[in-house]
């Protein structure tokens, strides 16, 4: 048996909001740690990595490890019907279930129950090396979708470099070109954070940092993790819960 | 001109 409270379920609806767009179909993999997705979009240029720890929920029972196969759209569909304050309560059975039921209760007089589809997915779970990286800047989600969002209209590629001065957001297109810098501040309002051991920079694919920043409603602050030729990470934390971490290949000079 | 990378490229397998 599988049997979890979100209390707050606008959590889990902009976990869903925020990959939907880059995975169609995944595994909810609940075990009696967590519940975590992991899924690569369907280009396999990045990867998406959910996690929610058990102590997100108020009431967690996971008898056995079980992987719900869910189509996010469907899912998104079901959510929409979530009132802004509801919980959500998860049930599904532990030998291959068909469904997944939520109840979404809110005030004291409704309670919404929803049974949604489930299917067979097969996924090639990739392991992520623990290393640390070479760089790593925390700033505020809502700046980093700003400069994806404007850059955007400049060009396709975005190089990001961190240097002594601070983090370069640089594009270059056929209209011109631009650069924003980040540096490292202590205002409360839009404190930068700026840990670097080597300067590294690297290329990346606007239309997929933008795909990410669909996380910003999750978390105030946005760290965004790099080292020389291995893939960016961009991370929403989930106060003390989880995490909705984006992996993001880099594009190679030919 | 820059190629992009495959996520598969750099994360193997479990």
């Amino acid at each position: 048996m599988f049997e979890a409270q979100l209390v707050e379920g606008k959590t889990f609806k902009a976990i869903i909001e925020a990959i939907k767009d880059l995975v169609v179909d995944c595994n909810l993999d609940c075990s009696e740690e967590e519940v975590a997705i992991q899924s690569m979009d369907s280009a396999h240029v990045s990867l998406v990595a959910v996690r929610l720890s058990a102590s997100a929920f108020s009431n967690y029972r996971c008898d056995r490890p079980n992987s719900l196969g869910i189509n996010t759209a469907n899912m998104s569909k079901i959510l929409k019907m979530l009132g802004k304050d509801d919980s959500i309560t998860f049930k599904a059975e532990d030998e291959s279930p068909d469904s997944l039921t939520m109840l979404f209760e809110g005030g004291k007089s409704t309670i919404a129950d929803f049974e949604l589809k489930l299917m067979d997915i097969e996924t090639e779970q990739l392991g992520i090396p623990d290393t640390p990286y070479q760089c790593t800047i925390q700033m505020r989600a809502d700046e980093f979708q700003r400069i994806v969002r404007d850059l955007q209209v400049l060009g396709d590629t975005c190089t990001i470099s961190c240097g002594k001065e601070g983090v370069r957001f640089s594009v270059t297109g056929a209209i011109g070109n631009g650069n924003i810098l980040v540096r490292s501040s202590d205002e409360d309002k839009d404190k930068v954070t700026i840990n670097m051991e080597e300067p590294v920079e690297l290329n990346f694919a606007l239309r997929y940092l933008n795909f990410f920043t669909k996380a910003t409603p999750l978390a105030e602050n946005v760290v965004i993790s790099m080292s020389p030729d291995v893939p960016v990470v961009v991370e929403y934390p989930i106060e003390e819960f989880g995490h909705v971490k984006f992996y993001l290949a880099p594009k190679i000079e030919e | 001109d820059m190629k992009q990378g495959s996520i598969s490229g750099f994360f193997a397998v479990k």
